[in-house]
């Protein structure tokens, strides 16, 4: 359970790096 | 008004930036009520908000929060007809449904960011569709289709050249 857990974080996780640096402007 | 909204939407950016979530909700909120003013009326600006307002309710840990502005962004990229945006706005909402761990909504819409990503020829978008249904149905048990995704995802990583 634990490994499928931290699998899972891994994609999310690099959609929240990206998404910390990424603001919607004109 | 036009000038005051996008000062707002600055403001705002600029302290997400520099990781102040929740000031950035306070300006990004003027920016909607801005862009909702009858004789101003400015869904693009509307919709950008509502992304804006998204992404900072991630970092504030309100993930209930995200999913209903993503959902609004989502609507309207639809009335725009915006389907780069379209397809962002279904990639957020399965990204923050994973966060709620309510994995079979997050493969409803990690599915309509992979058809929009085919239609649109965008590989990249394909191959982050790909990874992510394969984890969300390892989460739910569902092993082929996580190693028929996983798959996938590797044949798109290796025609982009992404080693990592």
């Amino acid at each position: 359970v634990e490994r499928t857990h931290l699998i899972q974080v891994d994609s999310v996780q690099r959609w929240m790096e990206d998404l910390k640096l990424m603001t919607d402007c004109e | 008004r036009a000038a005051q909204g996008r000062a707002y939407g600055n403001l705002g950016n600029t302290q997400y930036l520099l990781g102040n979530f929740s000031k950035a909700t306070a300006f990004h909120k003027e920016v909607r009520s801005v862009a909702l003013l009858p004789e101003f009326g400015d869904r693009a600006a509307e919709r950008r908000a509502y992304s804006n307002l998204g992404n900072a309710h991630i970092f504030l840990g309100r993930f209930d929060i995200s999913a209903e502005y993503y959902k609004k962004t989502l609507q309207l990229s639809r009335q725009l007809k915006d389907q780069a945006v379209e397809a962002q706005a279904c990639y957020s909402l399965g990204n923050t449904y994973t966060l709620l761990q309510d994995y079979e909504r997050a493969i409803e819409y990690h599915l309509k960011h992979l058809l929009i990503a085919q239609e649109l020829g965008d590989r990249v978008g394909e191959g982050r569709a790909c990874w992510s249904l394969g984890n969300a149905y390892v989460s739910l048990g569902n092993h082929d289709q996580a190693l028929r995704f996983a798959r996938k995802h590797l044949e798109i990583s290796q025609e982009i050249g992404d080693r990592n």
